[in-house]
Formats: structure tokens, sequence, C-alpha cells
């Protein structure tokens, strides 16, 4: 355990409560891809179902419930809560699950580690990970009008991944015999298809304007 | 599962 990856994974938290509070706040989950918020849910049941035979340490069994129970409950508040999902900007978000799933779910089968079911699952859930912000981004690009809540949420969300690279590049120079191919590919590309959203996002923090994607 | 490779990451 490093400061970077410490820093990575509260800010992965921060940014799901940001989210969180949000809706809880507004009761409004408007600008928010249920899509992605899904993604994630199985991006992490996948990952973490070891969380009950793999024990590793408190400190990752504690953020993996935490991380599946904040992100079920915002997928409840869209689903289910009476207010909250009326909100739900449907019509926009229309990303096709299929897209994502079936390419990470042949990629898994054809690339891993280890051929055994928990393996290709986590290897599924790495893969899905790197993708599962493209129906997000997709419906601010739509929405055009970003509110500062739903920025702050990407925002954060990149800057979880641009952490994680910093404290694999330190595992990397500090633990011998240290590497992990296929996470560091889908991570650089995961933080990559935040470089467009960041350089908008810095470009409306320094002219302190509303955040806007062009179309 | 628990020999060899251990995800020690989130």
């Amino acid at each position: 355990m490093n400061l970077f990856r410490f820093a990575g994974d509260i800010l992965h938290l921060l940014s799901i409560l940001v989210l969180l509070l949000k809706i809880h706040a507004t009761k409004s989950c408007a600008g928010i891809s249920l899509k992605t918020q899904e993604l994630y849910l199985a991006v992490f049941i996948t990952r973490y179902l070891d969380l009950f035979w793999n024990f590793h340490s408190l400190y990752n069994s504690v953020f993996k419930v935490v991380y599946i129970g904040t992100t079920s409950m915002i997928v409840w508040y869209m689903r289910r809560h009476r207010n909250v999902k009326l909100t739900y900007d449907r019509d926009h978000d229309t990303f096709r699950y299929l897209f994502l799933v079936a390419p990470c779910a042949v990629l898994s089968l054809l690339i891993n580690a280890r051929y055994n079911l928990f393996e290709i699952l986590w290897t599924f859930s790495i893969y899905l990970e790197a993708v599962a912000i493209l129906p997000q981004l997709v419906l601010l690009q739509r929405t055009k009008n970003v509110d500062n809540l739903t920025g702050n949420y990407v925002f954060l969300l990149g800057l979880y991944r641009a952490f994680y690279i910093l404290n694999w590049v330190y595992r990397f120079a500090t633990e011998p015999g240290y590497s992990a191919w296929l996470v560091w590919i889908s991570g650089l590309i995961q933080t990559g298809l935040y470089l467009d959203f960041f350089y908008y996002y810095v470009q409306a923090w320094k002219q302190s304007k509303k955040l806007q994607l062009p179309s | 599962l628990t020999e060899g490779k251990f995800h020690d990451e989130l």
C-alpha cells in the first residue's frame, strides 16, 4: 500500500459519495447514467466475489463492501425511489449494454491470466470497468449543460484512475517482480477516456464558467 | 484460487 493507491481509493469513494449525496439531497438523478451505474455494480460484484474466501486485509474488505453497497444504493434510488426515478433521463441514456458487456466477456475468455471461473470473472470486471464510463460520457455530451455535481463526479472518477497509474509506477519502481500487464493496459485505456472530459472541465474551472461540452 | 497471483488492489 502506498500513498497513491490510498489517494486513488479515497477519491473513488468520494466520487461515489458525491453522486449519492447529490441524489439524496436533490431527490433528482438528472444527468446521471443508470447504465454506467449498473455496469459499475456489475464490475464490483464480479470482481469482489472473492470477498467471502480471499481475505487480504480489513482495508480491502471494507472498501469492497462499501463500493458494492453505495453503488447499489445509487441504482436503487434511480430505479425504485418514487421521486428520484421520475427524474431519470431515460430518453438520452440509450447506450446499449451489449456493446460493452459482450466484447468484454469475449475478451476475458480469450485473454486472462488463468483459466478458471473466478479469474475470468475478475478479468471481465477489469475490462468492463475500463469502458463502463462511456454511457455517462455520452449522456453528458447529449445534455450539454453539465451540472456541477455530475461534473465533479466524473472528474473525481478520472482522478482516481490517474492516481492508480501513479500507484503502478511506484510499485513497479519499488517492488521487485511486480507486473500486471492486463490491469495496466485496461487502466491506461480507462484513464484515456477521461482526457477529453478533463480538458473541458479544467477550461471551465479556469474561466470559472459552467461546464459545457461541445457538440 | 488462493494460490499464485493474488489480487491485492481494488
